[in-house]
């Protein structure tokens, strides 16, 4: 009865690598029409995540691969958490999503502010 | 009773100017930690809008300034327009924020899902 972010998340999420170059996360921002890039390593474990945001703030500084404006500590939700504390942890970091792991921290899916926003939207 | 877009928006809006650089709002995105950039005209109306997504976007394409890049059909909401179709709106358009303009189409502040998240966080 309480929604949590197993029931919210999306489950498809596109990831990418630390050796793969800026443009490859901007490219596939372009094509998605999102934000948030996770970094997996070869066990699908999250090691960082990417943003529009660091790409923005990136242009100019000769930056060439995710490994190098990637955030490496990142702020995850499991999946039986319930929304509202997800929606807390947002605000509390300054972040618009966070990765959902396993409790070896392997992604499980994504939730962002959107996807919490549609819920006071009630859908069309 | 209703909560509208008036008592959620942030009022001190950080704006940019069409021929400004692109590198002013990167600039201005590190600074604040914020992904948003009305774009406004002498009288202060909203004319266009420029996200992290459009700079992540424009990346290695040679493009200088705001006008180059930036969003022209704006959409925006009311002051007294309800919050839940506030976030109908973003969730339609796929778009993380709406300036909040009065009937002259002048910028009034702003909303976005990152604050509209943070009514179902309720709060620390
Ligand atoms: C302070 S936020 C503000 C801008 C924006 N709303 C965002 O989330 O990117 C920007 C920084 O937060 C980082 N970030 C975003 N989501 C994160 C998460 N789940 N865990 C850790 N850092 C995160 C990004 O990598 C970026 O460096
Ligand atoms: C389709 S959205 C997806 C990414 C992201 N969440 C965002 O809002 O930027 C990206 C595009 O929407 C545009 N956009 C964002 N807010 C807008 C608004 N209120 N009105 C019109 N276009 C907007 C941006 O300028 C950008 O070109």
């Amino acid at each position: 009865r309480i929604i949590t972010a197993g029931a919210v998340m999306t489950r498809e999420v596109v990831v990418g690598r630390p050796e793969d170059p800026i443009t490859k996360a901007a490219r596939i921002f372009a094509e998605k029409n999102f934000d948030h890039l996770p970094i997996v390593d070869d066990e699908n474990r999250v090691i960082g995540i990417v943003t529009s945001w660091d790409i923005a703030v990136s242009v100019g500084k000769g930056k060439q691969k995710l490994s190098e404006i990637m955030t490496r500590q990142v702020i995850t939700a499991r999946e039986d958490e319930p929304i509202d504390a997800v929606a807390r942890k947002l605000d509390k970091f300054g972040i618009s999503g966070v990765p959902v792991v396993d409790a070896r921290g392997r992604l499980r899916g994504i939730v962002t502010s959107d996807d919490i926003s549609k819920l006071i939207g009630g859908g069309r």
